[in-house]
């Protein structure tokens, strides 16, 4: 464990509570995008699915358990709870776009052809994708509410903060997780249009950031 | 090995 790695899973832990505490106290998911949502939840599901059969360290079991849960609360909320503000109409992003090509490259780059490996590089794969909906929700309506763009910011933030994490486990431990690397790289790229949004538009105190 | 055997991270 290196401090980047610990930021960026506390970042991650800070969207996800973001975005939920959002929903149930405005008691609306006007905005969000439930498809991300649902995505991110299979994210956790294929990924720790070796929860139960591998112990890593209770800090690892925990946090899984804390992910796992948060994400299916989220999703519980939109798709239930609050179903009557989910803005359907405006979550159009075909996910069977993202999820044809991630199913058929997990097949072909693993590190083994076994059910938990190839569901472990989905998830992988999956991660990277998963906000498309959420972004192409934005620039749909145009706009985003500032709560979503910070919830945006520390998901984008916690990937980026892993990359520092794996340049500093090659440099210390030569370790490295060549998908994992790859598939980060890509999902940090596709924030950084936001991020300069963010930037320029959301820190200059303009509340909710419209986009041009 | 390169890739980690029980994948560590999150």
């Amino acid at each position: 464990m290196n401090v980047f790695r610990l930021a960026g899973d506390v970042s991650h832990l800070v969207a996800i509570i973001i975005l939920l505490l959002k929903i149930w106290r405005s008691k609306s998911c006007a905005g969000i995008s439930g498809k991300s949502q649902v995505l991110f939840a299979l994210v956790f599901t294929t990924r720790y699915l070796d929860l139960f059969t591998v112990f890593i360290s209770v800090y690892n079991t925990v946090m899984k358990v804390v992910f796992l849960a948060l994400s299916y609360a989220t999703v519980y909320l939109i798709y239930m709870r609050f179903r009557n503000s989910y803005n359907s109409e405006n979550d159009t992003f075909r996910v069977e776009f993202l999820l044809v090509p991630v199913i058929g490259l997990s097949f072909l780059e693993n590190y083994a052809f076994t059910p938990l490996e190839i569901l472990w590089t989905f998830s992988i794969f999956l991660e990277a994708v998963a906000i498309m909906p959420q972004l192409f929700m934005i620039t749909k309506t145009g706009e985003a509410e500032s709560i979503t763009t910070h919830y945006l910011f520390f998901l984008g933030l916690y990937r980026a903060l892993y990359i520092a994490n794996w340049v500093w486990r090659y440099h210390t431990e030569s370790f490295y997780d060549l998908i994992a690397i790859v598939s980060g790289v890509v999902q940090t790229i596709f924030f950084c249009d936001f991020f300069y949004l963010y930037f320029t538009r959301v820190l200059r105190g303009r509340g909710k950031m419209t986009l041009p | 090995a390169d890739e980690a055997e029980a994948h560590d991270e999150l």
